[in-house]
């Protein structure tokens, strides 16, 4: 319905918007939440898009039941150890998976119904001390694990029942590796980001690194959130959560940089600010749309492309939001 | 950007830097 909304608006490119509450989701037994992500679910020949909350303890999985109104469908207790993040996995069906740890992530664990039993279940796919993960389309998830002599980083091929088909040890590279992002129109490539401000890139068929290219110093602790292929140029969309307020910019929120990976030369081509007097925490990047939550508690919204933020949503009486 | 800034462009940078780099 909302698609069909902004349609008209598309030809002239997007206007300000302002946000609007869909929908709430109301769960009195659980503690705080900690993250929400989309999950396809597959049940009695139907596939549909539903929601899976997670608090420090417990994932649970909700389906729409009518318009506004959500049930909650099952819930999986993970008493053992808190849940830090859920990590989306695209385009992948009746599959979730969950990060677990203390401080850092200590392990991933898929979570899933199996036909087979008719049960709910969840299973360990990796261990380690886990420095950052990806899910990547066609059921593929990489993260990057670090020992004190050593970097491992890997992708492992998830199967439909939760375990794990095959395994692919990646180049890594000298620095710690800090985030993953999908290549999009490239399903064997690659991206991530280091910890001494670079972008790598690897080949996934044949975990070779192919390619290290500094950011530049101007902007330390890059992240990366997404990148795009296109016209011989990869084009990497990077926040830099630890930016100070500049005179030029103030706080920055996201950059879009394209890369030449032939020379490993870049130039930056766009970024987005915060709003005038506003300081940001986390983001996330989604095809040309950027969002993240400010410490005032409200949710900014920008226009990747045109760099300009597009909506900004206030924190609700109920308090700040989450993302 | 122009492409002086980035240097001669490959369409195939992936398949050339895959034959190039170490195994």
């Amino acid at each position: 319905d909302v698609a069909e909304q902004l349609t008209p608006v598309l030809p002239d490119g997007p206007r300000d918007e302002s946000l609007q509450l869909v929908s709430e989701l109301k769960d009195c037994s659980c503690s705080g939440a900690v993250d929400v992500s989309t999950v396809w679910w597959e049940a009695a020949g139907c596939r549909e898009l539903r929601v899976v909350t997670a608090s420090e303890s417990a994932l649970s999985l909700w389906e729409p039941l009518a318009p506004d109104c959500w049930g909650k469908v099952y819930t999986w207790h993970l008493r053992e150890i808190p849940v830090i993040q859920i990590v989306p996995l695209p385009d992948t069906c009746n599959l979730v998976c969950v990060a677990l740890g203390e401080l850092e992530i200590g392990e991933i664990r898929l979570l899933l119904y199996s036909s087979e039993t008719d049960s709910f279940k969840h299973s360990l796919v990796k261990t380690g001390n886990i420095k950052a993960v990806v899910g990547l389309k066609d059921r593929r998830l990489v993260s990057s694990s670090r020992t004190v002599q050593e970097q491992q980083v890997e992708m492992v091929l998830l199967s439909e029942t939760g375990g794990s088909k095959d395994r692919q040890t990646l180049m890594p590279p000298e620095e710690t590796v800090t985030a993953f992002a999908e290549v999009e129109g490239m399903r064997e490539a690659l991206v991530g980001t280091t910890a001494g401000n670079s972008v790598v890139v690897w080949n996934l068929k044949t975990g070779q690194l192919l390619r290290k290219m500094h950011v530049g110093y101007s902007y330390s602790a890059s992240i990366c959130h997404r990148a795009y292929s296109d016209s011989g140029l990869l084009f990497v969309v990077l926040s830099h959560p630890h930016a100070k307020e500049s005179e030029s910019c103030g706080s920055l929120a996201f950059r879009v940089v394209a890369f030449n990976p032939s020379t490993g030369r870049s130039a930056g081509v766009m970024f987005s600010c915060l709003p005038p007097g506003r300081a940001g925490r986390r983001g996330d990047v989604w095809d040309t749309a950027g969002a993240a939550v400010l410490t005032s508690g409200a949710v900014a919204v920008w226009d990747l492309l045109r760099g300009r933020c597009t909506a900004e949503l206030p924190p609700g009486p109920a308090g700040r939001w989450a993302l | 950007c122009s492409e002086s800034a980035l240097g001669p462009i490959s369409l195939n940078w992936f398949e050339e830097l895959s034959a190039e780099a170490p195994p």
